[in-house]
C-alpha cells in the first residue's frame, strides 16, 4: 500500500516523507533471482519524524559491523527496494565503492541528506542502500527516472558534497534496466 | 508545495534531544 502507516508523534518534527528500513542478507550459494531476493529481504520498520528516525536508527547495528554480505535499505514508504517496483522500473542508481571501514559513516551522511531533503530533486529520490561485501562496500542511491540527466547530475553533485568525497572517487550510474538485463548488482 | 528540509547539523543535534533517546 502507498498510504502512510505511521505519523509523527505530538511535538515531533515531521519528515517530508515516511521512510521504511529494510534488511537483506545475501545467500551466495543460491543463484540470484527475484524470488530469492524477496524471500531474503525483511521490512524492519517505518519512521515519520526526525525523532522516530533516530530512535530507530540508534537500535540498528552499524552497517560496517555486519558480518557477511548484507544490505540495509532505506526507502520511501510504499516503494519496495526492488528494480521491479513501479517507482523504480524506469529508474537507476548512483553507485559509490568504498574501501572497508568507511561504510557506517558514509551511509549515515547519505541517509541524513535524504531524509533531510538535501537533494532538491522533487519526487525523484526512491531510496538508498548500503551493501556490505567481503572486499569492499557500496553505497547507492536510487532515483525514479534514469533518463533525466539534470536530476541524475544533481544527485551526483549533492552526494559528492554531503559525503565530502575525494575528487578521485569513482561514481557509476547504472539503470535498473541494465541491472535486470545482466542480473547483477554487486 | 513547501518541502520540509533539515540540514545535517540540525539532524545531529536532534539525535541528542531527550525525545529521541
Amino acid at each position: 500500500s502507498r498510504g502512510k502507516t505511521v505519523s509523527p508523534g505530538p511535538g515531533e518534527h515531521p519528515l517530508q516523507y515516511n521512510y521504511t528500513f529494510w534488511y537483506s542478507r545475501r545467500s551466495p550459494s543460491r543463484p540470484a533471482s527475484t524470488q530469492n531476493y524477496e524471500q531474503n529481504i525483511r521490512r524492519i520498520g517505518t519512521v515519520a519524524s526526525v525523532e522516530q528516525f533516530w530512535k530507530f536508527y540508534s537500535h540498528l547495528v552499524h552497517p560496517g559491523d555486519l558480518s557477511g554480505p548484507s544490505d540495509f535499505h532505506l526507502f520511501k514508504e510504499g516503494i519496495k527496494p526492488m528494480w521491479e517496483d513501479e517507482c523504480n522500473r524506469s529508474g537507476g542508481k548512483w553507485i559509490i565503492r568504498l574501501r572497508k571501514g568507511l561504510a557506517s559513516r558514509f551511509w549515515e551522511n547519505m541517509i541524513l541528506a535524504m531524509v533531510g531533503e538535501q537533494f532538491m530533486v522533487g519526487e525523484e529520490i526512491c531510496g538508498a542502500v548500503v551493501s556490505i561485501r567481503f572486499q569492499e562496500d557500496f553505497l547507492s542511491i536510487w532515483n525514479r527516472t534514469s533518463s533525466d540527466q539534470t536530476t541524475t547530475s544533481r544527485i551526483r553533485d549533492t552526494l559528492r558534497r554531503v559525503l565530502n568525497l575525494p575528487a578521485s572517487t569513482i561514481m557509476e550510474y547504472k539503470t535498473h534496466n541494465d541491472s535486470l538485463r545482466d542480473n547483477s548488482s554487486f | 508545495g513547501t518541502r520540509i528540509i533539515y540540514d545535517r547539523k540540525f539532524l545531529l543535534d536532534m539525535r541528542n534531544s531527550p525525545i529521541a533517546q
